[in-house]
């Protein structure tokens, strides 16, 4: 499989890893059925292989997935949009390529100076989607109660919030709890 | 506002609205929404009335129940005010269901999306004229037991029976040992008082498998258990709380033979059994499931990373340039890194679960009419889909927690209750491993197929390339 970092040939790239590494499972399964093993036991014996295929055909269909939904809602979409969504699919192909690198080395012509480029192209993408970070997730539109979050609220206003919750906190209730009459008091005083 | 919030959002280059309309799916579905948010924020009984992260196991039961019971019947009358059909279960779903509304997740929960979708996934016409509409009211309130204590994804090694009693007309259901009691259905502990309960069903004398019955485990005014069963709450777990995970144990219970879930197989009073058309007739409301827990994936991974990111532009940390002040977390590359593929991976999945959701409706127009070919290929899907969602979901969270640093840590950040909510994803409806092994062997069968230069199905036609031309290295 001819390698390339653009974002469709990354994604067929995964279904070449699923389709060989398919092929190399399916023949060790035959492998084990020849040398005696039932076709039950030849594939728990294979299953490693197995779940890990499996996986890496799910993130495929993943990545095709968003990316045809991205290009289709370019269509329509502004151009600054438009852009930024390109980017947040770049950025996500990207990350679950490096995620199987060894798979890309073993069964698609990648080298080492395309792994280089990629890691480069990955680290852009992080400083290209930066700016936007705080707008991509405040469109998200959750509101602060649905969150219920200290440290994620629309106001940033963290220090606050959690001194705030901290105070809610049922030992804060009473400057002096019960434990030290029963406890403390006595043990520091070697009465215990 | 905070100010380094501020900042950060006058340097945004794309419109926001047009990025929430598409991310939410058009203005209808955004002011829906909204409308949901909006009414629910401003209904003071619906506000916790203790911070749950300090309440007691038993103080978050009570509080859930309280909540749910509330909000269910509040959001009735506000349906019926604006004349929606208040009967129809899916106008609840988003409320009853949405994990926001209640943090520590719902008790009703499995009531709606599980004993409701089985009553009209299991049900003939006639049992659903009798459950469903006193199940959508909520005049009985039910969950949905298949897991034991000693079995879980591997249905076919349940213990639970029940028999078929010729004489009487009725089936008896028994727990023969104790890895037979039914284990972990969420509502079953203390708020259902109906269950459909998974159990190996035995008339002539032969076993005929796995059946759904309905069966009430306790009275409707007392609300307590049924001679013959054993019914209880598991404990506190990691995550999931409120909703309420129970037990049940059956001696010598009998229901009536009509209590048979015969939508699709059938026992009659003779004790005939008829079997189902297709076995995977059942798979359906599997599909259905994980394809809600995908999109709930989605959702919640994308929630922390909002509380992520906010907060990394409010947290500084160290400085880049000595000669500068101390940065936001954010302007450090090991923290984007953390960040931005999150937010990435959520948009990637919401995607993917839409389009899932897309070949699902096809699939059950295609059932319609008789054509079941998609279905294993829907199945294959939704059963990795579902793993790796919930997997990344789980790894994100905690990254999102660990890049929150201490404050991640406390409770108050909401990090542990997502986490739990993920992780509780990766164990129920099937344990993950075992789903990969069933994507994986419906590959296997695929690839053999293609093999031999049969046509497969559209999100497996790519291997038909590679299974007919020789592998290079």
């Amino acid at each position: 499989f001819a390698w390339s970092d653009s974002t469709p040939v990354i994604i067929e790239a995964f279904q070449a890893v699923t389709a060989n590494r398919l092929r190399l499972a399916n023949e060790h399964i035959q492998q084990r059925v020849k040398a005696g093993r039932t076709p039950q036991e030849a594939t728990n014996e294979t299953g490693l292989e197995l779940v890990r295929l499996a996986e890496i055909h799910c993130r495929g269909f993943i990545l095709q997935s968003a990316y045809a939904a991205i290009e289709q809602a370019c269509q329509t979409a502004s151009r600054p949009l438009g852009e930024i969504l390109r980017e947040i699919c770049r950025l996500v192909v990207y990350d679950e390529a490096l995620r199987i690198t060894g798979d890309l080395l073993r069964f698609t012509t990648m080298s080492d100076p395309d792994l280089v480029e990629l890691q480069r192209k990955y680290e852009a993408s992080l400083g290209a989607i930066r700016p936007n970070a705080v707008s991509i997730v405040d469109a998200f539109d959750y509101p602060d109660f649905i969150l219920g979050s200290t440290l994620g609220a629309y106001d940033g206003n963290v220090y606050e919030r959690l001194f705030e919750d901290a105070m809610k906190s049922p030992l804060n209730q009473e400057p002096v709890n019960r434990t030290f009459e029963l406890y403390l008091k006595p043990f520091m005083r070697g009465k215990l | 506002v905070n100010k380094d919030l501020l900042d950060e959002r006058s340097k945004c280059t794309f419109d926001k609205d047009e990025f929430t309309l598409w991310w939410v799916g058009g203005k209808e579905k955004l002011n829906a929404k909204r409308d949901r948010e909006h009414f629910c924020m401003n209904q003071p009984e619906f506000r916790d009335s203790v911070p749950l992260h300090f309440a007691s196991h038993q103080e978050v039961y009570e509080e859930t129940i309280r909540k749910a019971t509330t909000i269910f019947s509040k959001t009735r009358e506000l349906l019926k005010k604006q004349g929606y059909d208040a009967n129809n279960f899916v106008n609840f779903m988003d409320i009853m269901l949405g994990d926001g509304f209640i943090r520590e997740v719902n008790p009703l929960r499995i009531h709606f999306s599980m004993f409701i979708p089985s009553i009209k996934a299991h049900g003939s016409a006639e049992q659903q004229d009798r459950w469903l509409q006193k199940a959508v009211n909520c005049e009985i309130i039910g969950s949905y037991a298949q897991t034991e204590l000693g079995h879980g994804t591997f249905l076919r090694g349940l213990e639970t029976t029940a028999t078929f009693d010729e004489e009487t007309d009725e089936i008896v259901i028994n727990s023969p040992r104790l890895s037979a009691y039914k284990w972990w259905p969420g509502g079953l502990g203390l708020t259902a008082n109906h269950c459909i309960v998974m159990a190996q069903l035995y008339s002539k004398g032969r076993c005929h498998g796995v059946n759904p019955f309905m069966v009430q485990i306790r009275d409707e005014e007392t609300h307590m258990p049924l001679a013959g069963i054993e019914i209880g709450e598991i404990g506190n777990k990691l995550g999931y709380n409120g909703v309420n995970n129970g037990f049940l144990g059956f001696k010598n219970f009998r229901i009536p033979r009509s209590n048979t879930l015969m939508k699709n197989a059938k026992l009659l009073r003779d004790g005939t059994y008829q079997k189902p058309i297709s076995s995977v007739l059942n798979y359906g409301t599997m599909v259905f499931v994980r394809v809600m827990i995908t999109r709930n994936m989605a959702q919640l991974l994308a929630k922390a990373a909002t509380i992520a990111v906010r907060y990394s532009c409010v947290r500084r940390q160290s400085v880049i340039d000595p000669n500068k002040p101390e940065v936001q977390v954010i302007d450090h590359q090991t923290q984007q890194v953390k960040l931005l593929p999150q937010i990435a991976k959520a948009i990637a999945l919401k995607l993917t679960a839409d389009n899932l959701w897309k070949m699902y409706e096809a699939t059950q127009v295609d059932l319609e009419t008789g054509n079941t070919d998609r279905l294993p290929e829907l199945h294959a899907m939704a059963c990795c889909l579902k793993a790796v969602s919930s997997a990344d979901t789980a790894a994100g969270v905690e990254v999102c927690r660990l890049s929150c640093g201490g404050h991640g840590y406390l409770t108050s950040a909401n990090f542990l209750s997502m986490y739990g909510l993920a992780t509780a994803a990766s164990t129920y409806e099937g344990e993950n491993t075992v789903l990969y092994l069933q994507t994986a062997r419906y590959l296997v069968k695929v690839w053999n197929q293609a093999l031999k230069g049969q046509r497969l199905m559209p999100t497996v036609r790519y291997l038909e390339q590679y299974a007919t031309k020789p592998a290079k290295r």
